[in-house]
């Protein structure tokens, strides 16, 4: 599936 | 990283130490609502459950630990502190926060960006973000005039996600394929609920008066 960027954002 | 973004992280900071420095320096928390307090110690701690499995850098993992740190020793100084909970009035702070927790979640089961517990707590905490901070809003337009380190934290904490927009923007303009919808619309919701209350602060800092919310 799609692969969701990893949240690197606080 | 960029500019926006740790401005933005910078400012939420502030806004924390600045409460925290309101509680601690007055031992009060008068003019603060306890439930918006609880909805951010729910958004830090639904967000952040990638604390352990992914390692971003050393400064994504202080930072969190010092929001999920801090937003916890609010709560728990507002209600079990002995001095301090006798500060908090909680015939003033009546918003039913509850129902923004459940609508939250309910609106993550749909609309997330994949359909895993950790991205649909993602979600949750990003859409309890935009309107946690509405008991907040109500209680001050409730409280009449507050006491100016309140003003300033709600302030800092509206200015935070303005600049998360602005990191949006650019990262938008700058990495291809970035798309976090979600927290976009969710940030733009949640700064257009500080609108009022900007305005307000804009103009008693103009007037140099103290804020007045109208009733």
């Amino acid at each position: 599936g799609r692969i969701v960027p990893k949240h690197d954002e606080l | 990283m960029n500019i926006f973004r740790f401005a933005g992280d910078m400012t939420h900071l502030i806004s924390i130490l600045v409460l925290l420095l309101k509680i601690y320096a007055t031992k009060s928390c008068s003019g603060i609502s306890l439930k918006t307090q609880e909805l951010y110690a729910i958004v830090f701690v639904a967000r952040y459950l990638d604390l352990f499995t992914d390692f971003i850098s050393v400064y994504n993992t202080v930072m969190k630990l010092v929001f999920i740190g801090c937003s916890l020793a609010i709560v728990w100084c507002m209600r079990l502190h002995r001095v301090v909970r006798r500060t908090y009035n909680k015939d003033v702070d009546t918003f039913r926060h509850y129902f923004l927790v459940l609508g939250c979640f309910l609106l993550a089961l749909f609309v997330h960006e994949k359909f895993t517990f950790q991205e649909v707590l993602w979600a949750f905490s990003i859409y309890l973000e935009a309107v946690a901070i509405l008991p907040q809003l109500v209680l001050l337009q409730r409280s009449g005039n507050v006491d100016n380190l309140t003003v300033q934290y709600v302030f800092f904490l509206g200015a935070y996600r303005a600049f998360y927009i602005l990191n949006w923007i650019y990262r938008y303009l700058t990495e291809p394929h970035f798309g976090r919808w979600i927290a976009s619309v969710a940030g733009l919701v949640q700064t257009a609920l500080y609108a009022d209350f900007f305005y307000y602060y804009f103009i008693s800092w103009k007037n140099n008066a103290k804020l007045q919310l109208p009733a």
